[in-house]
């Protein structure tokens, strides 16, 4: 799975999130990266989210939208992130990460899988990792 | 005024040593490839869809070219795009063949009243706008047959112990 948050000056935002499933699913499975609110979310009173991780777990979670209300609180966004993993692995027990932006420019990742690589810019300096 | 951000991800999962260095030389080519379309004045949405584009395109990363086989041997996406400003969203599920599902996620958004399409419709669709279905060997990595390859062996091989009584599958075998 691969997906892009966004934030511009004007402080619009928009999100993206593809993917190609997992390895030997049943045809005509779905996972979350599709649906609004699972595997992305985007509102310029908030903030832009997409998720990647346990298709299922991240469906029954709507873990972007659990990410951006818990952004929508004051929460910055890694605390965000990590809110909504938690919630993930407690109730569902699934894993993943999430990448997001705040509408006021805030910016954050997290996973609770091995890694996840990650990129980002802003002030025009390029930050990444992956584990 | 908001300092701009753009962010990209290439999937949590386990992945392997072998794949570090790519996975991460190619999330920082497509934050970089969004971040120069905002600063050329691109939307935000334009610069969502230009870097999954980046990474759909990068045999790299599951999803687009390099992604990961059904069981059937086919290959199967998922997409969608979001714009914050209008609150439209597009999305594409179960689409077959298509080198970036997200492109069509958008015309999805911006053509449509609708918000999904899914399967063949969502493939004919596309081809309405001139995406069309391409050779599924395009898309398939060496990795992703070897992938599929480990898990029906191994699968065969728990299932065969349990064979009698099916209980394999029963007990959620891991």
């Amino acid at each position: 799975t691969v997906g892009c948050a966004v934030v511009d000056q004007k402080g619009q935002t928009a999100c993206a999130t593809s993917t190609g499933g997992i390895t030997a699913k049943m045809p005509g499975r779905v996972g979350d990266s599709p649906i609004i609110g699972a595997g992305g979310y985007a509102d310029d009173e908030v903030g832009a989210v997409s998720t990647t991780g346990c298709g299922e777990a991240i469906m029954k979670a709507c873990l972007a939208r659990h990410v951006a209300t818990v952004m929508g609180t004051g929460q910055d966004a890694v605390s965000a992130i990590k809110n909504g993993l938690n919630h993930m692995e407690s109730r569902i027990n699934g894993f993943g990460g999430a990448i997001a932006v705040s509408c006021k420019g805030d910016v954050g990742m997290h996973f609770s899988t091995p890694r996840m690589p990650w990129a980002y810019v802003r002030l025009g300096k390029l930050h990444y990792g992956i584990h | 005024m908001v300092e701009p951000v753009v962010i990209v991800h290439g999937g949590a999962w386990a992945v392997p040593e072998r794949l570090w260095s790519d996975s991460v030389d190619g999330v920082k080519t497509a934050a970089l490839h969004g971040y120069e379309i905002l600063r050329k004045g691109g939307s935000a949405v334009d610069v969502a869809e230009a870097a999954v584009i980046s990474l759909e395109d990068n045999p790299v990363f599951d999803a687009g070219t390099g992604s990961v086989l059904t069981f059937d041997e086919q290959v199967e996406m998922d997409a969608i795009i979001m714009n914050g400003t209008t609150m439209e969203a597009g999305a594409v599920a179960a689409i077959r063949n298509i080198p970036n599902p997200v492109k069509v996620a958008r015309l999805v958004m911006e053509k449509t009243p609708h918000v999904m399409l899914a399967g063949e419709g969502a493939n004919k669709f596309a081809a309405q706008y001139g995406i069309n279905e391409v050779d599924k060997d395009l898309l398939i990595t060496p990795y992703a047959k070897e992938e599929l390859a480990e898990y029906k062996k191994y699968t065969n091989a728990v299932y065969c112990l349990f064979n009698k009584t099916d209980n394999a599958k029963q007990m959620g075998h891991d």
